[in-house]
């Protein structure tokens, strides 16, 4: 049986000189239990679909990466959220944005390819469409991680004394 | 940003992407994750996962672009993947992407210093990268 699965977490890397060992290996960790969720489904002849869908959520319960618990801030301080699905042989699709309450955002963009007739909710719309769906739900206070946190309060900072934007990618993808 | 794409035994394809977006976005701005040809794709010939600079990947349809170069242009997946991504890097879109083909080859092509990465296959072996390596 041939199949094959490729995942990213982003590509915020912190600089490499930033990078300590204990760091990396928690990064390669979490990239690895995404892998080994989403090739649990495909070993088993499960769908393409769900395979990522397995290896997304495990990247959005991981607070290294930028999805779910971990997403960066707005310049309001909040979590907006964004995800999306999308099947080739049938073309269907599904996407929220603009969401912050279900923990897994991309099971709120599954509900809304799986049991909507749209493709994209957003906003106070799509979070009633999920609630109604019985998705988990999760306090803001869930996503939150100092390290965004701190990399918010530097690039207000930075936007209020007007400095020059020399972030490096890991500041600016979050 | 994260991403998943797959290629099942059935030779069937899909896409996954979820994001917090930038830091410091403006409440209300929305990047490439959901806009179906930028940032997240799938059809029958590929599938497709991106991250980066969402605006430019949204204005050069960067997902669609690949899509569009295979099926009309008879182009790899590696050639299509690496070219929309450089070519975005000309334009000031920094970022990558994660794409598979219907017969599981893959490529995980970026603009900038790294991209947290990874992909397995049959044989279970899971391999992850941060920087070019």
């Amino acid at each position: 049986m041939r199949f094959s699965l490729a995942i990213h977490g982003g590509a915020g890397t912190r600089p490499r000189e930033a990078m300590t060992g204990e760091a990396e290996a928690g990064f390669r960790a979490g990239l690895s239990r995404a892998l080994l969720s989403g090739c649990r489904v495909l070993e088993k002849g499960g769908p393409a679909l769900e395979a990522v869908t397995q290896a997304v959520i495990a990247l959005e319960d991981d607070p290294h990466f930028n999805a779910g618990r971990g997403s960066v801030y707005t310049s309001s301080s909040t979590h907006e959220m964004d995800a999306a699905v999308m099947d080739g042989a049938s073309r269907k699709a599904g996407a929220v944005a603009g969401i912050c309450g279900p923990r897994n955002p991309v099971l709120a963009a599954r509900a809304v390819m799986e049991k909507s007739e749209n493709v994209l909710l957003i906003g106070q719309g799509a979070m009633a469409f999920c609630r109604e769906q019985g998705l988990a739900f999760e306090e803001s206070a869930y996503f939150d991680t100092p390290e965004r946190f701190a990399a918010l309060q530097a690039e207000l900072e930075r936007r209020r004394l007007k400095r020059e934007d020399t972030r490096d990618d890991a500041a600016r993808h979050g | 940003t994260v991403g998943a794409v797959a290629c099942d035994a059935a030779g069937n394809l899909a896409a996954a992407t979820s994001t917090g977006g930038m830091t410091g976005k403006l409440p209300g701005r929305v990047g490439d994750c959901p806009v179906f040809g930028a940032g997240t794709w799938a059809d029958e010939s590929c599938a497709i996962s991106a991250t980066g600079h969402g605006e430019v990947f949204i204005r050069y349809a960067a997902a669609h672009e690949i899509a569009a170069r295979m099926r009309l242009g008879k182009q790899s997946l590696a050639k299509a993947a690496e070219a929309v991504v450089a070519e975005l890097g000309i334009q000031g879109g920094s970022g990558g992407l994660v794409a598979i083909d219907a017969a599981g080859e893959v490529a995980l092509p970026f603009n900038c210093a790294g991209m947290y990465r990874g992909r397995i296959g049959a044989d279970g072996i899971a391999w992850t990268g941060i920087y070019r390596e």
